[in-house]
């Protein structure tokens, strides 16, 4: 689905450089569980947002379903996500004049135009992730967990090709994260989406098929999960 | 060193009440390591920003030192935190438009007038969370854990008598987290500062004096750890 080919990100202030990732070769398959570990600054952000066209690498190859992305304008970016990618962001990024429940709606709009699944009802999916007392509550009504879970709701609303998750039980107790861990691997499952979670969580890395361990801008080990 | 006596927090949204928590009694001791664990949503947040003066109960009475703030205006509270209180936010409320250092040294400063021992140097501070090559950076030039650990630096800078943490681990792998539970405990053993963190992070628990389990807007039970 994914591949990245000596795909480099350099930041550059004033005449220090930041080689803050640079993956030689990555694939990324259609369906698959891949959960992205590895210390505090070490290029997990980065690499997740080249990944899911956030941002467009210093040099190098990224190709999603074939098509080269890597040299996209800002605005066919926005439009390829749309269409394809669903992101839990490290910070949420939810719309604060919306409720949860228009927060999770919005995304279900912009994506029906190809046909909405009747359970991708934002209520329905707020509840999976143990929220449906809290549809109408704006952002700042909620707690921090409780804003990173609509942040979850929402990019499942879109039933997309690929999910993408920035640490999304970071704010999240050991019994909600496993909420969250159902709904992600009910998506993959069910509907077939492939899932690339960055996280410190050990049970989440632990139901992925395949586990990068990033150290220092760089893939330093996969580890392969063998399936029970 | 805070005493919480009958003390409610209840949101109201239309006619839609939240009673968000409810303490009948609480003391926090000078110097006391205080962890407080619970569900997303069960009201940690909410306990810690009013023991720190962010926000003011519905009802109840809360005294620090003996003063009752509980009725205290905004304007009061401000200069009572600056004083009294290092605190660091769920979402670590970093000043855009000043680097790492200068977040730091903006507290230092803005506490030093009492004084400032010369360790609370804020290059000091910053290379104990592991940040000693990040002081230039700007808040969007830093990983959502380098934030994070900048947030705790400006929180030990001022050498309050209280620090609160709101999920100072949340962004952070384990080996980054240990850095900085390191650098919460020395502040409780050497500096004599009361901490009172909310944490899903049990090594982090475990360090603690006491650990409040809080569920549903209460203090369900409380674990004395004893010292090895
Ligand atoms: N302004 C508000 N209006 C209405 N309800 C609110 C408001 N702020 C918080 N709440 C509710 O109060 C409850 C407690 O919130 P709080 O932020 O203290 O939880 P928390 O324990 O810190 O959760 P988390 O671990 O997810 O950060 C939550 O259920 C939340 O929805
Ligand atoms: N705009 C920028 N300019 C300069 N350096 C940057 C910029 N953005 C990120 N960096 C640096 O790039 C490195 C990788 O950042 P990234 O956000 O990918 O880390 P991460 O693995 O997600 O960390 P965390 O687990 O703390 O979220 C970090 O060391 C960071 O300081
Ligand atoms: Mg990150
Ligand atoms: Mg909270």
């Amino acid at each position: 689905l994914v591949v990245l080919r000596d795909v480099r990100k350099v930041y550059r202030m004033g005449d220090v450089e930041v080689q803050a990732l640079h993956v030689r070769e990555l694939t990324i398959r259609r369906g698959e569980f891949v959960a992205v570990l590895g210390p505090s600054g070490s290029g997990k952000t980065t690499l997740l947002n080249l990944v899911g066209g956030i941002d467009a690498p210093t040099s190098g190859q990224i190709l999603f379903d074939g098509e080269d992305i890597s040299g996209f304008s800002d605005r066919q970016l926005t439009l390829f996500r749309r269409e394809n990618v669903g992101f839990v962001f490290q910070f949420f990024n939810l719309i604060p004049t919306l409720t949860a429940e228009e927060n999770v709606r919005f995304a279900v709009d912009l994506a029906s135009r190809d046909g909405v699944p009747p359970d991708r009802d934002p209520k329905a999916l707020l509840a999976k992730v143990g929220l449906a007392d809290r549809v109408s509550h704006f952002p700042k009504q909620l707690s921090g967990g409780e804003q990173q879970r609509v942040a979850v709701a929402r990019a499942l609303a879109k039933n997309p090709k690929l999910i993408l998750g920035d640490e999304p039980t970071g704010n999240l107790d050991f019994r909600t994260g496993k909420l969250v861990l159902s709904a992600l691997r009910d998506v993959n499952r069910d509907e077939g989406a492939a899932v690339v979670l960055v996280t410190h969580n050990m049970p989440l890395a632990a139901i992925a098929d395949r586990v990068l361990h990033i150290r220092d801008g760089e893939i330093a080990s996969v580890e392969i999960n063998e399936r029970p």
